[in-house]
């Protein structure tokens, strides 16, 4: 049969769903002893976060795309999480191999870490769904056009998780490293958002990007860092 | 089979990134 965007977008689901069915709700035995190997445990931690950010991220699909579809906020978020727990598992896989290290007490602990791999995560299943593909030029103006297709594109999902767009930059490549599945349109999806991070996100007033522009020139020539209106 | 440009090096992982060596 054709392909159309219909069925183009069932099989990616179905890839999706398939990839993950091996991987767990619950963080697998290989990623419990990691957590189990750091100086201080993460485990509880990580647990209450995504409690907490599975009841924001479903109560605000519910707000953008309709009330009635909270509940499909919470699947998205399940799969989600998946997708979470199988790429922090690789990625820490990775590290142990280039560093000789077990212990990630400090990475593990680091909330900016596990924000930035959840959203990262969630993102992926959005632009899976086809919810967050940059139909109104690139950019969500808001407004216009299909609100299912609009108001949950990216950057939606930062200001959900309450993450800085040079936060979540960080996180995008060795996502794509550790998750060799990701389909070509997922991957190129991805660069949109790190292209969109780079030149516009990142410049906006208040990103961490200036503080540490600020602190990368003390010491060295007194430079005058650029205001994000210049 | 994409055409995403990683320019990561090799000595550098998702650890340095958030400043965890």
């Amino acid at each position: 049969p054709p392909q159309t965007p219909v069925r183009a977008a069932m099989t990616s689901i179905q890839q999706l769903r398939g990839d993950l069915t091996s991987s767990g709700d619950q963080p697998s035995t290989n990623l419990a002893t990691y957590f189990k190997n750091c100086t201080v445990d993460p485990t509880q931690d990580v647990l209450k976060r995504l409690e907490t950010l599975g009841q924001t991220f479903s109560q605000r699909f519910g707000q953008a795309v309709g009330p009635r579809c909270v509940v499909l906020g919470w699947q998205r978020f399940k799969l989600g999480v998946r997708l979470y727990y199988k790429v922090m598992e690789a990625m820490l896989k990775s590290e142990e191999k280039r560093l000789s290290v077990q212990n990630f007490s400090k990475l593990l602990n680091d909330v900016t870490f596990h924000t930035s791999l959840l959203a990262c995560s969630l993102e992926v299943v959005m632009a899976t769904y086809g919810e967050s593909s940059f139909k109104t030029g690139g950019y969500n103006h808001g407004g216009g056009g299909d609100p299912v297709e609009t108001d949950v594109c990216f950057p939606w999902i930062l200001d959900v998780v309450s993450l800085t767009a040079f936060d979540f930059y960080k996180v995008i490549e060795s996502f794509i490293k550790a998750e060799p599945t990701l389909s070509k349109d997922i991957v190129k999806h991805l660069e949109t958002c790190e292209n969109l991070i780079m030149e516009r996100i990142a410049w906006r007033t208040g990103s961490p990007l200036f503080e540490l522009l600020k602190q990368e020139h003390e010491g060295g020539a007194a430079e005058q860092v650029e205001t994000p209106a210049s | 089979s994409h055409d995403y440009h990683f320019g990561l090096e090799d000595h550098e992982g998702i650890s340095e990134l958030f400043d965890c060596d």
